[in-house]
């Protein structure tokens, strides 16, 4: 085991499993929202949950391949995604605002600024993914960093239904020396950069649960058109 | 976990998993 881990922290290794990752990445998805209707909070929200529900589709089946997470009990793997769901979209969104500066691209044909979040009623939540974004942009997160780090938040989301503690633990573990090696190869200048990336996850945790508590009250409301996997999501978290 | 079946339904369909 010592002998390989100084062995994966050599820049001729190629890491695997950010590299499987780096793969696994979904497409793009357009938000398109309906030239039919006037522009309204409630035809924003419209097109946020609209556009939510098709990205957790693909999250779904991004989380299929990344490298143990099929060889997680059925029931496991449910638990995992019912408690990170909203993180990975949020880190999602995070990742596609760090070039736009306060503003945050949900998709590339749907960026919002605060007074387009205000008027959403989605200010708060707005304000709370940008200080996310601020701490990413500082630290200059790649691309494979990001796909590492939302790995993690799935594999660490702290379900409380977990069957086989032990193989979650086990697919944190791979994730997380994943990242190790990473940083080891890629950021030797700077031996604290996982551990600075692994103390995002509060924020992220704390972004995702104002989120949901969010989208379960505007759900409660009647107003906005869900989809059922949306649907479905937002109340596994009730 | 009766009530989740789209999730359900989503993971059971095959797309190449990849096992360590």
């Amino acid at each position: 085991e010592p002998h390989r881990k100084q062995a994966s922290c050599s820049a001729q290794e190629e890491n695997k499993v950010v590299t499987l990752l780096l793969g696994a990445e979904p497409e793009k998805v357009c938000a398109m929202p309906d030239p039919a209707l006037p522009d309204s909070d409630i035809k924003a929200l419209t097109t946020l949950c609209d556009l939510a529900d098709r990205e957790l589709v693909l999250n779904i089946s991004w989380a299929k391949h990344i490298p143990g997470f099929s060889s997680l009990g059925l029931s496991d793997q449910m638990s995992l995604l019912q408690s990170a769901w909203m993180e990975i979209l949020i880190l999602r969104v995070a990742f596609r605002s760090l070039l736009c500066e306060d503003k945050l691209v949900f998709a590339e044909d749907y960026i919002m600024d605060a007074e387009q979040a205000e008027s959403a009623g989605l200010l708060e939540l707005h304000k709370a993914i940008l200080q996310l974004v601020r701490r990413y942009r500082s630290m200059r997160l790649e691309r494979e960093e990001f796909v590492t780090l939302k790995a993690i938040a799935l594999a660490n989301s702290d379900s409380m239904h977990i069957e086989d503690v032990e193989a979650v633990q086990g697919l944190q573990d791979s994730l997380h020396e994943a990242l190790l090696d990473y940083e080891c190869v890629h950021h030797s200048e700077d031996p604290r950069r996982t551990g600075k990336l692994i103390m995002t996850l509060p924020l992220l945790r704390q972004t995702s649960t104002k989120a949901v508590r969010h989208f379960c009250s505007i759900k409660q409301d009647g107003r906005v058109p869900m989809h059922k996997l949306f649907l479905e999501l937002l109340d596994a978290n009730v | 976990k009766e009530k989740h079946k789209i999730l359900h339904r989503l993971l059971q369909n095959s797309s190449s998993p990849v096992d360590l």
